[in-house]
This record gives C-alpha cells, sequence and structure tokens, in this order.
C-alpha cells in the first residue's frame, strides 16, 4: 500500500499476474509491462496511485485504433451486421440498439439473418416487437442472403433509416460457415453501395485468448468495424478486448452490461480502463 | 507444438549432452506459456509447473536421450492425472427417476446440451428421458427447448413464462414422472454468478426437485474467470460435474483444467457441435494433448 518499489521482483511479478488474470494475454502483457519498466526506470513511479495510474494510461494508448470507436449511423439506411461466435449476444445486443436508436426517433428494421438456430427467429421477433422495429425474417432454414437482401428492401420501402441485420452464431474454424457470412456481405455490398456500413462482431467479455483467433477471423472473412463487449457486468475484466485493440486494431465500439434492454453502453476507455486497473 | 518450441529451445545442445538448470527453467517458462495460452487459471499454472519442476528432477530428464521428448511425456502425465480421477459416468437413481439440473452462465450452450444429454441418455442407456423448461426470462427460451426436445423426441413440459422456475421444476418433475421418464432434466435459464438473486433462484430449484446430478455447463473459450465462476456455482449448489461446451472449435480449453483441479469436480461430457448428436463422454488424455496445443 502506498510506496511502489520498481527494485522488487514480486512487485512485477503481480502486476504481470494482475494483466494475465484479466485476459489481456501474454503478448499485450509484455507490450504493458514494457512501458512501465521504462517509466519506473525513469523515475516516474513512485506509489501505487502513480502505477495504476499509469497502467491505465499505458493500456489506453496501446488500445488507440485509426478506427473510430463510435457508430457511423449516418448513411441513409445504415446496415449494421451483427456476426460471432455461438452464444455471445448478437441477438441480444441487436434488441437494446433497436431500442436504442428507437428512442432517438430512428425507424429501425430488425431482420432475422438467423435461419438455422431454434427459435432464433422468434427470439429476435419479441426485441423487435419490444423497441417498435420493423421485423423481416423467413421460414427456418431458408437463405440468410435472401434476408438482408429482405431487409434492405423494407427499409427503402418504409424508409427506416437503420438496418440491424443478425447473423447465426458460428465457429471462426468452420469454413463452410464463414463463407456463407462472406456470401451475405457480398449479398449486402451488392444491393446498397456502401453496406454493410457497420460489422459488429460480439465477443462475450469471459472469452480467454480465443478471442484473438475470434477476431482475427472474423476481420478475415468479413472487415469487422468494431467490438461489442458483451456480458461485462460478470466478473470477467475482458481485457481480451485490449488485446484484439491492441494487437488487431480493431476498436470496442459498444459494451453489453446486462439481459435488459438499456444494457448497452457505447465504448468508454476511461471507464473500461478503471474497472480493469483500478 | 509444445514439443517443437522445446526441441528449438534445446537446439544447441547436440554438443553438451547434459541439460542445464537454465535449459530446464526455459523449458519450464516454455511449459508456462502454453498452459496460460490455452487460458489454464494462472495461479493453477504457477503450481502446476511446480510439479512438473519436481518431476523433472525426478526423472534425471536433463541427462535424458531425448529430453524434449521427455519433458513433454511428463507434463502430458501430469496434466491427464489432473484431468482424470473422478466419475465420468451420471449418478443414475435407486428408485424413481433420475433428476439432472443443468446451470451455467449466459449462453454457455445449457438449452442445447440439455436435448443433446436427453438423446445420449436414450440411445446409450435405453433411458425414457423428459425435460423441464425452467428459463422464464429469455425471449422463446421455452420455444428453443421446446423445438430441440421435439428434434429429439423428447417431451418438454413447462408452464410458460408467468410462473416462478421453482414451482415449474417441482411440477415438471411431478407430470414427467407420472408420465413415466426415468431421467428428467431440467433446463435454467442463464445467470452470472455473482446474481444473488438468480444464485438464490437456482438453490431453490435445487432444494425443491432433489437432482443426483447438478451439471456446471461451461463454454470451452472461457477465460481466466473460470475458476471463480465455478466455485461460486459450487458454493451454491455444489454441482456434480462440468459438461464443456463448443469443443469442436479451436479453443484449447484450459478452463476445464482450472475448474478440475480448484474444485476437483470432473468433466463428464463435452459438447463437440450444435447438431443434437454432438454429445460424448469425456476423455481426459484427448483433452490434455488439447491443451498443451
Ligand atoms: N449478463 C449478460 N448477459 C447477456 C448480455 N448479452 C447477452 N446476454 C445473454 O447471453 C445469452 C445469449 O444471448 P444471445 O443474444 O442469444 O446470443 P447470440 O450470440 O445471439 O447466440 P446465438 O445466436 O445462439 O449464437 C442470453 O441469455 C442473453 O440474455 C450481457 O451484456 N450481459
Ligand atoms: N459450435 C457449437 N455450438 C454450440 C455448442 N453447444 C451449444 N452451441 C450453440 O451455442 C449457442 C448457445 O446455446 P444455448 O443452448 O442457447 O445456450 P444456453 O446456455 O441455453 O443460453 P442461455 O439460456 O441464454 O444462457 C447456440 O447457438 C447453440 O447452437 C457446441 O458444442 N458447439
Ligand atoms: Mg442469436
Ligand atoms: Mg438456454
Amino acid at each position: 500500500v502506498g510506496a511502489f518499489d520498481p527494485e522488487d521482483a514480486a512487485t512485477w511479478e503481480r502486476i504481470e499476474e494482475g494483466l494475465i488474470a484479466a485476459d489481456v494475454g501474454v503478448t499485450s502483457t509484455v507490450a504493458i509491462v514494457e512501458r512501465l519498466e521504462a517509466e519506473a526506470a525513469a523515475g516516474r513511479l513512485t506509489t501505487a496511485q502513480d502505477l495504476a495510474a499509469a497502467l491505465r494510461r499505458i493500456a489506453a494508448e496501446l488500445m488507440r485504433t485509426e478506427q473510430s470507436d463510435r457508430i457511423d449511423i449516418t448513411a441513409n439506411p445504415t446496415v449494421v451486421m451483427m456476426v460471432g461466435v455461438n452464444g455471445t449476444g448478437k441477438t441480444t445486443t441487436i434488441g437494446k440498439l433497436a431500442s436504442r436508436l428507437g428512442a432517438h426517433g430512428h425507424g429501425v428494421v430488425v431482420a432475422a439473418g438467423d435461419t438455422f438456430r431454434a427459435a432464433a427467429a422468434e427470439q429476435l421477433a419479441v426485441w423487435a416487437e419490444r423497441s417498435g422495429a420493423e421485423f423481416v425474417r423467413t421460414h427456418d432454414g431458408g437463405d440468410p442472403g435472401a434476408v438482408a437482401w429482405d431487409a434492405i428492401e423494407k427499409a427503402s420501402e418504409t424508409g427506416a433509416g437503420v438496418v440491424l441485420l443478425d447473423t447465426a452464431g458460428r465457429l471462426h474454424t468452420k469454413t463452410n460457415l464463414m463463407a456463407e457470412l462472406e456470401k451475405v456481405h457480398r449479398v449486402l455490398e451488392r444491393q446498397l453501395p456502401g453496406a454493410p456500413h457497420e460489422t459488429l462482431l460480439s465477443i462475450d467479455a469471459t472469452t480467454g485468448q480465443n478471442g484473438m483467433r475470434q477476431a482475427k477471423e472474423f476481420a478475415a472473412a468479413v472487415d469487422v468495424t468494431g467490438i461489442v463487449l458483451t456480458k461485462l457486468d460478470g466478473t470477467s475484466k475482458g481485457g481480451i478486448a485490449v488485446a484484439i485493440a491492441h494487437e488487431l486494431g480493431i476498436p470496442i465500439k459498444l459494451v453489453g452490461i446486462g439481459e435488459g434492454v438499456d444494457d448497452l453502453q457505447p465504448f468508454d476507455a476511461d471507464d473500461f480502463l478503471q474497472a480493469l486497473f483500478p | 507444438t509444445l514439443q517443437e518450441k522445446l526441441e528449438g529451445t534445446f537446439a544447441g545442445l547436440r554438443s553438451k549432452g547434459k541439460l542445464t538448470e537454465d535449459d530446464i527453467a526455459g523449458a519450464l517458462r516454455e511449459i508456462r506459456l502454453a498452459l496460460l495460452e490455452a487460458d489454464v487459471n494462472f495461479k493453477v499454472v504457477k503450481s502446476f509447473v511446480a510439479t512438473v519442476k519436481d518431476r523433472l528432477a525426478d526423472e534425471k530428464v536433463h541427462e535424458a536421450l531425448q529430453p524434449a521428448q521427455q519433458i513433454v511425456k511428463v507434463v502430458n502425465e501430469e496434466l491427464v492425472a489432473l484431468m482424470g480421477t473422478g466419475q465420468s459416468k451420471l449418478t443414475f437413481s435407486q428408485r424413481g427417476p433420475t433428476i439432472v439440473l443443468m446451470a451455467g452462465l449466459q449462453g454457455s450452450g445449457k438449452t442445447t446440451t440439455t436435448a443433446k444429454l436427453a438423446k445420449l441418455l436414450r440411445e446409450q442407456d435405453g433411458k425414457t428421458p423428459a425435460l423441464v423448461a425452467c428459463d422464464v426470462y429469455r425471449p422463446a427460451a421455452i420455444d428453443q427447448l421446446k423445438t430441440v426436445g421435439a428434434q429429439v423426441g423428447v417431451p418438454v413440459y413447462e408452464q410458460g413464462t408467468d410462473k416462478d422456475p421453482v414451482e415449474i421444476a417441482k411440477w415438471g418433475v411431478q407430470q414427467a414422472t407420472d408420465a413415466g421418464a426415468d431421467v428428467i432434466i431440467v433446463d435454467t435459464a442463464g445467470r452470472l454468478d455473482i446474481d444473488e438473486q438468480l444464485m438464490g433462484e437456482l438453490v431453490a430449484i435445487k432444494k425443491a426437485i432433489k437432482p443426483h446430478n447438478v451439471l456446471l455447463v461451461l463454454d470451452s473459450m472461457t477465460g481466466q474467470e473460470a475458476v471463480s465462476v465455478a466455485e461460486r456455482f459450487d458454493a451454491a449448489v455444489a454441482f456434480d460435474g462440468v459438461i464443456l461446451t463448443k469443443l469442436d472449435g479451436d479453443a484449447r480449453g484450459g478452463a476445464a483444467l482450472s475448474v478440475k483441479s480448484v474444485t476437483g469436480k470432473p468433466i463428464k461430457f463435452v459438447a463437440l457441435g450444435e447438431q443434437l448428436d454432438a454429445l460424448e463422454y469425456f476423455h481426459p488424455d484427448r483433452m490434455a494433448s488439447r491443451i498443451l496445443g
């Protein structure tokens, strides 16, 4: 408590362990610790508070990306495609987004692009109804590309400003499923120049190092523009997002903090890092 | 692979013949890195590496002809030993139906696994299963369980979303028992281990239906927090085993090692896909080599 002794090996070990425990991963932990060691060597860290503040500042610098960390809904209509591994929170996030955008006066089309999983369209239908959004779906086992197409048609028909397209959860290791995702992406591009304007990858905050694999593979398949870090209301600190931003340059845009319709927040680096390094 | 990394570390050793203490320390660092990359909890890694260090000394691995191979063999054995002890099969009731309670974090695969488990028990153990739908929160959760239940040809007992899950559980178990089911699997809502109200609900469900098996459904991509999540679920409902899901991906699954090591509870099943036949009994040796990478 109080003083920080940069000569004490046990202290450095604890710092490293704290980063690993938060799922920051070895590579980004090394990058952070190297910079911290430089600051300590320069005599800039003398107290525990100095240390925590330095950790937050260094992590913030490492997480800075070229891309904006905000959702851009200036296109009319703006198409947002939600992708990610099974169970990470895509459908729920769309439900929250639809409600938030609707409350801000945007006409929203919610599209059930998951034509595979049991009761997927039914689950999204409930969310669409809650937010007053238009709902587009097809029969079970239908073509997700056709749903994407119909959703954009519906938006031009109704003048809706935003299309939120849900997709089926899929493991990034399944080549055929990733190919299907690329196909849906192409359908959107062909139908509306510039679409999808945002491709959001849902990453569960409890995910360990596999999150890097997920981000890498999804970005290679469909040019991910941002991460939705979900389930941050749990005890996991979501450190994998630090690694993803630092090593892949993909920004976190949204944070899921619960199962309710209002439990979605724009990403705030200060809040996030304050929780990570209190 | 770890063996290749170690061989690389020892590459300059042909002339020396024996490994030095530095070489062994280097090997232990590689092992630590491999396990952390595999999401094994850092505290579990620390004690595991200490165990391996002792064994390498006992085995005089520094004099071995093929040290990298020998080290990997030791690490593998210790991993299998850590994960292998513990009953893999379910506990079946001596009298009356066997009751199974599924629990876990949001999105881990409980609902899908509930149907898969019913299918496996019917096909492999000749059981007559039934399912009970106690997730009254997630939109269309009951719909989902009814759909997968129908897909595996197993009845689903539900009372919609306006009843208390504890009451539904009791009612469902009674209904299924009266209808002749000899295995009753109860699906529950995903919940955070730190959510007092929902953990209280889970405790109440357990108290009401007295399950023979409480299974923690854990996503194989879970990171460092797997330990504290498992500890909290264990403290609340003393689960009997773990079902590790989504192992058809490339997550190394170190969470499995962490949970077993810290709670002592065995991994009973692994889920390997979205299809309803993708559930198998757990094999510790396969998991060990997967974690090692
Ligand atoms: N605690 C918490 N739970 C969440 C959050 N976001 C989603 N969930 C829950 O996570 C579970 C899975 O959410 P879904 O929206 O169905 O996830 P998905 O990615 O669409 O799942 P698939 O379509 O099956 O791949 C549900 O129980 C949600 O309520 C969050 O921010 N916090
Ligand atoms: N690839 C793969 N997907 C799986 C596996 N098990 C479940 N899933 C998928 O993971 C997602 C979540 O599964 P659910 O059964 O809805 O999970 P849950 O735990 O019931 O979710 P909540 O009730 O919201 O907590 C679905 O898309 C499932 O199809 C598996 O072993 N492999
Ligand atoms: Mg979904
Ligand atoms: Mg469920």
